[in-house]
């Protein structure tokens, strides 16, 4: 089965796990995100660092580019975050 | 590429399996993180050396679902593997429920993902460029593998480039008795230590570019052979070159007037010269020097007592902020001749036969021994 099945949920796993989006966008006690703009910001960062159009929206061919199999390291650093080894 | 900003301070690394993957063969998993390992090695002085115990730099395991680091596997697909950059560990971890093959178009090549994991032990982020190894997608098996300009220029930018040539195999033939010097003193140069401009090529070496003619750099000075014609290296392009720099997208671009030119190595790439209105829309002309950043990707050109900011990848390119005060780069003079981040991380900036040294993390000019400005003809052009 693909691992990516490119639902809106699922994108936003994806941009949260890689990196394109900051906390500060994502309810703290949901965990959704609370601004539609940022999140099609960060779909079009996405599309920018993938070599897509540009256009922050969640199309076919951002969905197909997403579901590659890929590194699970994130793509955008300085979040915050800093994993510790282990 | 991208740099994350953490590297190793040695160059001789250890590392050890510490958990194979389940259905291949040790001696062959052996052989081929060997390999992977050496498409990092061939590109600098790094070294490699597995270990079967004991404390190494980069442990590697392979695999399932959450493994103790609180970043899980997910299976077959999506994720493959993970790596820590050099400041956290450097370990290397991948997916053992992955199909990993060897030289061949099934399952995923473990070749290719472990050179690319590597990468980040190493210090490498991922990068935009699409046909780089540190792009962050798998494109399947590649069975001509060879490492884009792109990575090679990521990893020189933190260990510099290899000081013996073993690129292919084999080692470089000792040079003949007669053969020359590779670093030569240049008096005309020595004596008028002021250029044009300084830029890295796309092969991670530094040129220098002035009036009609350019030099090679070499750690000791200028290479021997030196000065020759640009109008001979780069057909088309003019002398008296204003500022030059390689993208990461390894094309070099050349300013002059109200013109620039773009060289893929040293052939024009396409029709050319443009008006830089035209191609870096918010740039003036009659630029005093320019530079990419590694830190962030973005070009940042000089004229005066200004500086200008270019994103290629944002509308527009240039914010409204822009152009900004040199002065807020604590130390560096208006009026600059040359500009250049350099392979070892450092910016310098060049005026008349002086050079400061940048520290983009203090964000000024680094206090040093003997003090900054420094001679440019001693340090950077060899000259006694």
């Amino acid at each position: 089965a693909p691992a990516f099945e490119g639902g809106l949920s699922q994108a936003t796993m994806y941009l949260d796990k890689f990196g394109y989006l900051s906390p500060k966008i994502r309810n703290p006690t949901s965990g959704h995100i609370i601004d539609e703009s940022l999140f099609r910001k960060a779909v079009a960062e996405f599309q920018s660092f993938a070599g897509l159009n540009t256009t922050g929206e969640l199309d076919e061919e951002t969905k197909k580019v997403m579901a590659m199999p890929r590194c699970g390291v994130r793509d955008k650093v300085g979040f915050g975050e800093s994993r510790a080894k282990r | 590429y991208a740099l994350q900003g953490s590297r190793w301070r040695i160059k001789n690394l250890t590392y050890r399996i510490a958990k194979y993957p389940s259905r291949l063969n040790h001696a062959d998993v052996d052989l081929e993180l060997a390999k992977a390992f050496s498409v990092w090695s061939d590109y600098t002085d790094l070294t490699f050396t597995q270990k079967r115990s004991g404390q190494v730099h980069i442990e590697i395991r392979f695999e399932t679902g959450e493994h103790g680091d609180g970043d899980p596997f997910d299976g077959p697909g999506g994720t493959l593997a993970h790596a820590y950059f050099p400041v956290y560990g450097g370990d290397a971890h991948f997916d053992d429920a992955e199909t990993w093959t060897i030289n061949s178009k099934r399952g995923t090549n473990l070749f290719q993902v472990a050179a690319h994991e590597f990468g980040h032990s190493l210090g490498l982020s991922h990068s935009d460029v699409r046909s780089a190894l540190m792009a962050p997608f798998y494109r399947g098996y590649d069975p001509a593998f060879q490492l884009d300009q792109d990575d090679v220029q990521g990893i020189q930018a933190l260990y510099g480039r290899k000081t013996q040539t073993d690129i292919g195999g084999g080692s470089a033939p000792a040079p003949a008795p007669n053969t020359p010097r590779p670093s030569a003193e240049d008096p005309a140069l020595c004596a008028d230590p002021k250029f044009d401009t300084i830029f890295n090529g796309a092969d991670g070496s530094t040129f220098i570019f002035k009036g009609e003619n350019y030099w090679r750099l070499t750690e000791d000075g200028v290479a021997s052979g030196y000065p020759r014609l640009i109008s001979r290296a780069w057909p088309g392009l003019p002398g008296n070159i204003d500022a030059a720099f390689t993208y990461k997208n390894g094309k070099t671009y050349f300013f002059k007037g109200s013109k620039y030119w773009r060289y893929n190595g040293q052939k024009m790439d396409g029709d050319y010269p443009k008006d830089i209105s035209e191609g870096f829309s918010g740039i003036p002309d009659n630029l005093d020097a320019a530079l990419v950043w590694s830190g962030n990707g973005k070009i940042y050109f000089y004229k005066g007592s200004k500086f200008w900011r270019f994103d290629p990848t944002k509308r527009p390119p240039v914010k409204a902020t822009y152009p900004k005060p040199i002065s807020n780069w604590e130390g560096i003079p208006d009026n600059i001749d040359a500009a250049l981040q350099y392979t070892n991380g450092y910016t310098y900036f060049f005026k008349g036969g002086s050079y400061w040294r940048f520290n983009d993390r203090a964000f000024s000019v680094d206090t040093d021994n003997p003090a900054f400005p420094r001679s440019t003809a001693f340090w950077w052009l060899g000259c006694s």
